[in-house]
C-alpha cells in the first residue's frame, strides 16, 4: 500500500500536472514572431 | 531574522529600476552598459556591503518575482489569456536572471572563480529556498511558472559563449545539478513536470552529456534520473496510475527514447544503477535501458541460425560499470562471510542463512532488491574471474560446479516464488549487449534450467524471460539469444513443459517464437 | 504449475487485468515507443531538438535560441519602429517559407489564407500548393474536375513546377478557416 508520503506525492503532482509548463517557458521572449499555437487541418505540414 | 528596516523597499526600488534599465534601449550589448551603471546604485544603496545583505536581496528580489507571477496568474484566472500572463512575468523574471548572470560573471576576478562559484550556488540555493517553502506553504495552489523560467533561462544564460564562464562551467552545471538534485519529485512534487523539462531541456542535456569533456557529467546526470526513478518507484510498482503519474511516466519515456538514441554509452554505463530503482514490473521501461549498445558496436541477428555467442569478439569484454556494487553489499560481516564462501566454500551455513540475509525490513516490500541485485552481479563476476584464471571462457560446462554455481542453485532451490522471481530478475538485468557479463548469466540462466530440481524453477525462468519478450521494443539482445537458445536447443526439451501448454495464447506465442527461429 | 502472481499463471493474469483495469497502464505490451514522436531512425542526434517531455514533436529551427553575435539581433533602438507583419505585402516565396515553417501555428493558416487569396489552393491529398499558370486554361472543365497544367510549389526544391494534372475539385481545400482569435497557447495543455 502507498505511504502517507505517497499520497501527498500524488495530491502535489496534481496540482502540478494542473500547471503544466509550456514549450514556450524555455525560450526567450521572441517580439516578432511569438509562437501562436494554434490546430491547423491535420492535412497541413506539421513539422 | 527580520530584515533590516528599509530593505524590502530598498531592494522593491531597486528591482524595478534594473527591469526598466534591462529593457531600455540604452542597455547596450548583453545589458552590459545597463550593469555596470547599476552596480553603482547597488553600491550606493549599500546592497553589496556585506554577505547577509546580498543573501536578503537575492531572496527578497526572488519573492517579489515570484508574487508577481501569482497576481499574473491569478487574473489569468478570469481572463484565460495564458499568453497575457507569460508576457506580464518574463520580462520582470528574465531581467532579473541577466542581473544575476552579469553578478556572477562579474563577481571577483576573472582568475578567482570561486567568488563566482559561490554567488552562483548562493542564489541558486535562494531560489530553491523559496520555492520549497512557497511548496509547503501554498500547497495544491503551488505553480512552477517563476522558478522554471527563472532557472531555465539562468542555466541558458550561463551557458553562453563567454570565455569567463566557459571556464566555470564544471562547476555551474554542479551547481545546477545539486540545485535539481534538492528540489527533486520527491521533494517537490509540485514542480516535478517543471522538473523534468529542466533536466530533459536541450542545452542541459547537450553539456551535461555531450560537450563536458570525459563524460565528467554523467554521473551526475545519472543521480537526476534516479532521483525521478525513486519518485515513481511506488506507483509503478501498484501499476495504478493517476493521470498525472501516467503523463509523467510518458515524458520520461521520451527522454530515455533521447539517451537511448543519443547516448546509449551513458544509460549502458549506468543501467545497474537504474535497475536498482525501476520496479521489477516496468519491464518496457527497464528494456529500453537494457536494450542499449555502444553505438560502434555491430549486434548479430539474434535468429541467425547457429550463431556461435561465445565466438564474438566482444564476449570476452566487460561492460563499463562505473558503480562499486560490491560496496552495496551490507552487513560488512555478509560480506566478509560471502568472500570467505566464495574462496573456500565455507562457512558452510552461508548457503543456508541466504534467504534471510536477503530480507527487507522495508515496508512493502518482503526481500532487499538491492542486495539481490548487488549479490549476483558480484558473485557472477568474481564467477567470470575465476574462469578466466583458470584459462577457459565461461560456457555450460566451465560455470558449473563452482561455489559461486552453489550460491545461485541454493538461491533457485531455496527461495520461495517472489524471491525467486527477483533473484531470475536480477540475473536477466545482465541480458544486454554482446559482453562477458551477457555471456555468463545467459548460460548460468540456461544451467538453472537445466539442472532444475523442481519444474518450478524452470517456470519462473520461462516466466522472467517470457514477460521481457511480449512487451513492445525495444527488447535487449541478450536477452534474445537466450530465449532462442533455450527453445531451440534439444538438451533443454523446452517444449514438453506443462507450463509452455498453460493457455492458447502462451502456446502459440512461443510456437511464433520458434517458427522464426527455424 | 506455479499458483501465485510469479509464475506463467500469473503472467496470463496480469495481462488479461491490464486489459480490463484502464487505469492499469498497460504494463503488457507497454507502449508502442514509436508513436512517442521521436523519430528514432534519425540519423542526427534528438536531443538538440528535443522540445519537451510532455510535446511529441520536436522543436521548429525558430524555436531553438543560439547564441549569435548581438549584432544579428533586432536592434533595441528600432525594435519598437519595425512596421507590423502584413502578408499581404509580402512575396510568394516568403508566404510558401512562413506556410512550411510555422506548423500548427497561427501564421501558417495566415499563410495559407493570403495564398488562397492569390489563387494558389492547396491539393488535401497531394498535400501541395497549386495555381493556374496565368493566361492558361484547362484543357477539359466539368463540373466535378478539370484537367489542364497547373503550377505546384515544389518543397523540397523551393520552386513553382508545371505539371499536367487531373484535378477534383473535392480534393482541393476551400478558403482556409479564419484566424482564431483565442489563443491555444500549448497545443498538448
Amino acid at each position: 500500500p502507498l505511504q502517507d508520503e505517497h499520497i501527498y506525492q500524488l495530491t502535489m503532482g496534481k496540482a502540478g500536472f494542473r500547471h503544466l509548463p509550456y514549450p514556450s517557458d524555455s525560450e526567450r521572449i521572441r517580439v516578432h514572431l511569438p509562437r501562436k499555437p494554434c490546430p491547423t487541418p491535420s492535412y497541413y505540414p506539421q513539422l | 531574522i527580520e530584515d533590516p528596516p528599509g530593505l524590502p523597499e530598498k531592494t522593491e526600488y531597486l528591482l524595478r529600476e534594473w527591469v526598466n534599465m534591462y529593457h531600455s534601449p540604452a542597455a547596450g550589448r548583453d545589458s552590459t552598459k545597463a550593469f555596470s551603471l547599476f552596480v553603482q546604485q547597488m553600491h550606493q544603496q549599500g546592497i553589496l556591503k556585506t554577505d547577509d545583505l546580498i543573501t536578503r536581496f537575492f531572496r527578497l528580489c526572488t519573492e517579489m518575482c515570484v508574487d508577481l507571477c501569482y497576481r499574473a496568474l491569478s487574473e489569468q484566472a478570469q481572463t484565460q489569456n495564458v499568453a497575457m500572463t507569460r508576457n506580464k512575468c518574463f520580462p520582470t523574471l528574465d531581467a532579473f536572471v541577466r542581473l544575476i548572470m552579469l553578478l556572477v560573471k562579474h563577481s571577483g576576478d576573472n582568475s578567482n572563480t570561486n567568488t563566482k562559484i559561490n554567488l552562483l550556488n548562493k542564489v541558486l540555493g535562494i531560489v530553491a529556498g523559496v520555492l520549497l517553502q512557497d511548496h509547503e506553504v501554498r500547497g495544491e495552489e503551488f505553480q512552477q511558472l517563476p522558478y522554471h523560467r527563472i532557472f531555465i533561462m539562468l542555466f541558458i544564460d550561463l551557458n553562453g559563449p563567454e570565455h569567463v564562464l566557459e571556464v566555470i562551467n564544471f562547476q555551474i552545471l554542479t551547481a545546477f545539478c545539486n540545485t535539481y538534485h534538492v528540489l527533486r519529485p520527491t521533494k517537490a512534487p509540485a514542480f516535478m513536470f517543471a522538473w523534468l523539462e529542466l533536466i530533459s531541456h536541450r542545452v542541459f542535456i547537450g553539456r551535461m552529456l555531450s560537450l563536458t569533456p570525459q563524460q565528467r557529467g554523467w554521473g551526475m546526470y545519472a543521480q537526476l534520473l534516479i532521483d525521478l526513478f525513486k519518485f515513481l518507484y511506488p506507483f509503478l510498482r501498484n501499476a495504478e496510475l493517476t493521470q498525472p503519474i501516467h503523463f509523467l511516466y510518458k515524458g520520461t519515456l521520451r527522454v530515455l527514447l533521447v539517451l537511448l538514441h543519443d547516448f546509449p554509452e551513458f544509460l549502458c554505463d549506468y543501467h545497474y544503477a537504474f535497475c536498482d530503482v525501476i520496479p521489477p514490473n516496468y519491464i518496457q521501461m527497464r528494456n529500453l535501458i537494457l536494450s542499449a549498445f555502444p553505438r560502434n558496436m555491430r549486434l548479430p541477428d539474434p535468429f541467425t541460425p547457429n550463431l556461435k555467442v561465445d565466438m564474438l569478439p566482444e564476449i570476452q569484454h566487460a561492460p563499463r560499470i562505473p558503480l562499486n556494487f560490491a560496496n552495496m553489499i551490507t552487513p560488512n560481516s555478509f560480506k566478509i562471510d560471502l568472500d570467505s564462501y566464495l574462496k573456500t566454500r565455507s562457512p558452510v551455513t552461508f548457503l543456508s542463512d541466504l534467504r534471510i540475509s536477503l530480507q527487507s525490513k522495508e515496508p512493502g516490500s518482503r526481500y532487499n532488491i538491492p542486495l539481490m541485485n548487488a549479490l549476483v552481479l558480484y558473485v557472477g563476476t568474481q564467477a567470470i574471474t575465476h574462469i578466466h584464471t583458470k584459462g577457459l571462457t565461461p560456457s555450460m560446462s566451465t560455470i558449473a560446479h563452482s561455489s559461486h554455481m552453489d550460491i545461485f542453485q541454493n538461491l533457485a532451490v531455496d527461495l520461495d516464488t517472489e524471491g525467486r522471481y527477483l533473484f531470475l530478475t536480477s540475473i536477466a538485468n545482465q541480458l544486454r549487449y554482446p559482453n562477458s557479463h551477457t555471456h555468463y548469466f545467459s548460460c548460468t540462466l540456461l544451467y538453472l534450467f537445466a539442472e532444475a530440481n523442481t519444474e518450478a524453477i524452470q517456470e519462473q525462468i520461462t516466466r522472467v524471460l517470457l514477460e521481457r519478450l511480449i512487451v513492445n521494443r525495444p527488447h535487449p539482445w541478450g536477452l534474445l539469444i537466450t530465449f532462442i537458445e533455450l527453445i531451440k536447443n534439444p538438451q533443454f526439451k523446452f517444449m514438453n513443459h506443462e507450463f509452455v501448454h498453460c493457455a492458447p495464447e502462451i502456446e502459440k506465442l512461443f510456437e511464433s517464437v520458434v517458427r522464426s527461429c527455424v | 504449475m506455479v499458483g501465485d502472481q510469479f509464475g506463467m499463471v500469473g503472467l496470463m493474469m496480469f495481462i488479461k487485468s491490464d486489459e480490463m483495469n484502464p487505469n492499469f497502464l498497460t504494463l503488457a505490451p507497454g507502449i508502442d515507443l514509436t508513436t512517442l514522436g521521436l523519430n528514432l531512425n534519425s540519423p542526427e542526434n534528438l536531443y538538440s531538438t528535443f522540445q519537451s517531455p510532455w510535446v511529441d514533436i520536436p522543436c521548429r529551427p525558430q524555436d531553438i535560441d543560439f547564441h549569435v553575435p548581438s549584432e544579428y539581433l533586432t536592434n533595441i533602438y528600432i525594435r519598437e519602429k519595425l512596421s507590423p507583419i502584413k502578408l499581404n505585402r509580402y512575396g510568394e516565396d516568403l508566404l510558401f517559407f512562413l506556410f512550411y515553417m510555422n506548423g500548427g501555428d497561427r501564421l501558417q493558416l495566415a499563410a495559407a489564407t493570403e495564398l488562397y487569396n492569390r489563387d494558389w489552393r492547396y491539393h488535401k491529398d497531394e498535400r501541395v500548393w497549386l495555381t493556374r499558370p496565368p493566361g492558361i486554361e484547362p484543357a477539359i472543365t466539368t463540373s466535378t474536375y478539370e484537367r489542364g497544367t497547373y503550377y505546384f510549389f515544389d518543397v523540397q526544391n523551393w520552386r513553382k513546377v508545371a505539371k499536367e494534372f487531373y484535378l477534383e475539385y473535392d480534393k482541393l481545400e476551400t478558403r482556409p478557416s479564419p484566424l482564431p482569435t483565442k489563443l491555444h497557447y500549448n497545443p498538448n495543455q
